[in-house]
């Protein structure tokens, strides 16, 4: 009898690995990049179709190789974002990661985007906020008269990661003393 | 478990690597 071989589409997702001689990251992460079409709804579903996968690393230098070749956030124009999640959580509320969440966010004059995205990103791969598996991943949105970083984590309801991430936020990110920073579970969000 | 931490100045060190071109 002939067999027949099934390839479910969890095995057919490629994994990043780190190559030899790379140094290995604690998580493997994806970017992903959206833009928002002017005059459009904002649905999850349109949501969702504006987000695209640029791809994943598994490494310190694939992180490079991805990031050196990208546009820096501050040289975006219209209303685009850049995520920074780790592989298998989506950007969105929904996935199941995110569901129960919320995320820091850092509301940036024009002009300091690009440098405190790099600061965050670069603090995010290194483990630097110490919430063992609690992150999900970053966020850059590039608006009109603003720029926005957010944090996301996985239980908006953990006060003790919440107030590390914060004060870990603080450190890196070398911000002005009168930044303000605003913690927003997502189920709040989608209200 | 052990994790997997680097600091800013090493990850920027690792930039000019030619791995990471």
């Amino acid at each position: 009898a002939k067999k027949k071989v099934c390839v479910s589409p969890k095995y057919n997702a490629t994994i990043a690995v780190p190559g030899v001689g790379e140094h290995p990251l604690q998580y493997n992460y994806s970017f992903w990049y959206s833009r928002r079409t002017p005059g459009r709804p904002a649905s999850t579903q349109s949501y969702e179709s504006n987000i695209k996968q640029i791809g994943s690393f598994a490494s310190v230098e694939q992180f490079w190789r991805f990031y050196s070749h990208m546009i820096r956030p501050g040289d975006l124009t219209g209303h685009s974002d850049f995520h920074l999640f780790k592989e298998g959580i989506k950007p969105m509320w929904e996935d199941d990661a995110n569901k129960l969440g919320g995320k820091w966010i850092i509301r940036l004059r024009k002009g300091l985007a690009s440098r405190c995205w790099e600061n965050l990103i670069l603090a995010m791969l290194g483990e630097q906020f110490m919430v063992g598996g609690e992150i999900c991943g970053a966020v850059v949105s590039v608006r009109f008269q603003e720029d926005i970083i957010s944090i996301w984590n996985k239980t908006a309801s953990d006060q003790a990661t919440i107030t590390r991430i914060r004060d870990t936020l603080r450190r890196v990110l070398n911000l002005p003393p009168n930044t303000i920073m605003e913690y927003k579970t997502h189920t709040d969000s989608i209200k | 478990g052990t994790r997997i931490i680097y600091d800013r100045k090493f990850l920027l060190e690792c930039r000019s690597s030619p791995l990471a071109r």
